[in-house]
């Protein structure tokens, strides 16, 4: 039995062996902060809840992870987000999807989970709820980053000449399938 | 697509995930993040959370699977991971994080890596790119 335990993970996917080490450390530092987030919270007596939120914005604040700052482009090229959170003690749970503005989704849903009697809000009426909260809010462009925006491009450029041969190509040079999320 | 598991020293369970979705995704597409029990779950059991092809986590109702194989079967966290990825999903198509309530941690995956990291209060952390690092 051990007091307290932690995981995270920041995407599955094809990851080829061929990452440069430079961007492969950036990857490992940034796990490892993350990591760190957790601890600290679990270490010192806090939730579960609370470290996995904390955790979960911390990555979401990380470009280099699709979800927050990083995330990647719709077919329209704007950002739609979604987040989700789960209480093991209580089932409580909290979920959103297709929001636009807000800057960390994981700390709305866990206040869809706290503070109000639902469960789960979609688009519009994602973001009307966030507009009854507190929670940080940005423009769209927020989440753009280069390398996923020229990763959204070569996907643009690949489905006009051939849309079936676009859901096979690896969009993230070294990382991730298109049909992953 | 990110997410974060944990055991409380109050032996709480909690599951958190969040993404921006797939590239070039149309107009309303929802994957399995916020879909509770497939993305996304937490019991007395297990916490868990997913990542990969979200249309397949969702067809299997993964995350929730895997806690109810453990709770039905008298399974281990790893063995439920493992039933789901081998005999409900096919390879290449995800990878999931778990913690029980024993403080037990899994993070296993059919596709070719998952950037994961684990600890526990007993010091034990691993932070890992690729399956068979």
């Amino acid at each position: 039995q051990k007091e307290w335990a932690i995981a995270l993970h920041g995407g599955a996917g094809t990851i080829s062996q061929d990452l440069p080490d430079t961007i492969k450390q950036q990857y490992y530092d940034g796990l490892e902060e993350a990591l760190r987030v957790g601890e600290l919270v679990l270490r010192d007596g806090g939730s579960a809840l609370d470290a996995v939120e904390q955790v979960v914005r911390n990555l979401e604040d990380n470009p280099l992870f699709n979800a927050g700052k990083g995330s990647v482009f719709t077919k329209d090229g704007t950002h739609e987000l979604d987040a989700a959170i789960m209480d093991g003690s209580t089932l409580g749970a909290g979920a959103l999807t297709g929001l636009t503005t807000v800057k960390n989704p994981i700390t709305l849903a866990r206040k869809v989970m706290t503070d109000s009697p639902h469960i789960f809000f979609s688009g519009v009426g994602a973001e009307e709820y966030a507009n009854q909260t507190d929670v940080e809010r940005v423009e769209n462009d927020h989440f753009h980053t280069d390398q996923r925006y020229q990763q959204w491009q070569r996907a643009q450029e690949q489905a006009l000449v051939d849309p079936a041969e676009a859901e096979k190509t690896s969009l993230y040079d070294w990382i991730e399938d298109l049909k992953f999320g | 697509t990110v997410g974060a598991v944990a055991l409380d020293s109050d032996g709480k369970l909690a599951a958190a995930t969040s993404t921006g979705g797939m590239t070039n995704k149309q107009f309303g597409r929802v994957g399995d993040v916020p879909i509770i029990g497939s993305g996304t779950f937490a019991n007395h059991v297990a916490a868990i959370s997913a990542t990969g092809w979200g249309e397949q986590i969702m067809r299997n109702v993964s995350a929730n699977t895997i806690a109810n194989y453990m709770e039905f079967n008298d399974a281990t966290l790893e063995q439920a991971i493992q039933f789901v990825l081998s005999q409900r999903l096919n390879p290449g198509d995800a990878g999931f994080i778990g913690v029980d309530r024993n403080g037990n941690l899994s993070m296993q995956m059919n596709t070719a890596g998952m950037f994961r990291a684990s600890l526990d209060s007993d010091g034990n952390r691993v932070v890992m790119i690729w399956q068979d690092e």
